[in-house]
C-alpha cells in the first residue's frame, strides 16, 4: 500500500490511499484502502491520515477516522496515530501503520509493524525512515 | 501555513534488500508531491494524487505497477482520495488494466455523484473517462509473480511484507 497526506498554503488538507491488496487474496477482496475512515480521511477540522498494513484489522476498526475523531478530542496527531494503532492491536490482532497530519502541519507517524517506509517534506528538508525512530534528514 | 506532504510506502515486515527501493520511492514521492504543493494554483488534492502516482509508477511498491497478485494470477487494485474542505471523496476497488488507480478514484469525486465505483463499473468508467489501458504485462512484475508462487507453496516468508497474520487474512 501506499498513502500521502498533505496540507497546503491554504490550510487545505487532501489524503489518498492506493493497493494492490494482499498476496493470494479472492477476486473480489476489498481491504481497508477505499473505504472512506479506514484506509484514508480527512477532514479540515482536525486532520489528514492514510494507513497501511493487514487490511481487514484496518477496516474493522475504522483506523483513520478513529485517528482524526482523537486529535478532533485534543490528542496530537503522533499520540493519536499511536493510541488508534494500539487499540486496533488490542481488538484486533492485526498490525498497520498510519500516516497523520494535524491542520496545524504537525507530523504524526507510527506503525506496529516490523517497518514501514515513509517520508515527509516541510521548509526546505525531506525526513524518512522505514524503522522505529529512525528520522534521516535531507536538503530538498 | 507551511505546506507540508507526507507519504508512506506500506508496512510489514519488508526484507533488508527492498528497504533501500522503498526509502529511495517514498522521498521521490515527497519531493514530487511538494513540488506540486509549491506551485502558484497550489492545492493539498493535488499534491497527494501527484505523490501516490510516483508510488504507483515505482515497482518497489505494491500498488499500480507492481501490485499483488490475487490466486489467480490477476491484479485487482484498490485506492481513495479525499479533501477536507467538504468532505468530497472518491474511492475505486477491484480495479484492474489502469497504472494510476487513484486518478480514477479522483474522476470519481470531481465527476459523478457517487463516492465508490467497484469492479467492472469501475473498468468501465476508467475507460469511458480516457484513462489509458495497462495490460497486465506492464502491471505485473517478476517479484509478484514470486510472492504469489511463495504464498501458493507455502514460502511466504522469502518475499511477503506482511505479518504472519496478514498471510492468513
Amino acid at each position: 500500500t501506499v498513502g500521502a497526506v498533505a496540507i497546503d498554503r491554504y490550510g487545505r488538507m487532501a489524503c489518498a490511499t492506493s493497493t494492490g491488496g494482499m498476496t493470494g487474496k479472492l477476486p473480489g477482496r476489498v481491504g481497508d484502502t477505499p473505504l472512506v475512515g479506514a484506509g484514508g480521511y480527512c477532514d479540515d477540522a482536525g486532520g489528514a491520515s492514510s494507513a497501511t498494513g493487514h487490511g481487514e484489522s484496518i477496516a474493522k476498526v475504522c483506523l483513520c477516522h478513529q485517528i482524526i475523531g482523537l486529535m478532533q478530542s485534543g490528542l496530537g496527531p503522533k499520540e493519536a496515530t499511536q493510541r488508534a494503532l494500539t487499540n486496533m492491536q488490542n481488538r484486533t490482532g492485526g498490525t498497520a501503520g498510519a500516516i497523520t497530519l494535524s491542520n496545524k502541519g504537525q507530523v504524526g507517524i507510527h506503525f506496529n509493524s516490523k517497518r514501514m517506509a515513509w517520508a515527509y517534506v516541510r521548509n526546505g528538508e525531506v525526513h524518512s525512515g522505514i524503522n522505529p525512530d529512525e528520522d534521516e534528514i535531507e536538503l530538498l | 501555513i507551511d505546506p507540508v506532504i507526507l507519504v508512506h510506502g506500506g508496512a510489514g515486515d519488508i526484507p533488508e534488500w527492498r528497504v533501500p527501493l522503498k526509502l529511495h520511492g517514498v522521498r521521490k514521492a515527497a519531493r514530487a508531491g511538494y513540488v506540486s504543493l509549491s506551485k502558484d494554483e497550489c492545492s493539498a488534492l493535488d499534491a497527494v494524487e501527484a505523490a501516490v502516482k510516483v508510488m504507483e509508477d515505482d515497482e518497489a511498491f505494491n500498488a499500480g505497477k507492481g501490485s499483488v497478485l490475487t490466486i489467480k494470477g490477476t491484479i485487482e487494485m484498490d485506492a481513495i482520495i479525499m479533501e477536507g474542505k467538504n468532505l468530497k471523496t472518491g474511492a475505486v476497488a477491484g480495479l484492474s488494466n489502469v497504472s494510476n488507480p487513484v486518478t480514477v478514484a479522483r474522476l470519481v469525486m470531481d465527476s459523478t455523484p457517487h463516492i465508490f465505483l467497484a469492479g467492472p463499473g469501475a473498468n468501465s468508467f476508467a475507460r469511458e473517462k480516457g484513462v489509458p489501458f495497462a495490460s497486465d504485462d506492464e502491471l505485473i512484475t517478476d517479484f509478484a509473480r514470486q510472492a504469489l508462487d511463495d504464498f501458493i507453496h507455502g514460502r511466504g516468508e522469502a518475499t511477503s511484507e506482511l505479518g504472519q497474520e496478514s498471510k492468513h487474512g
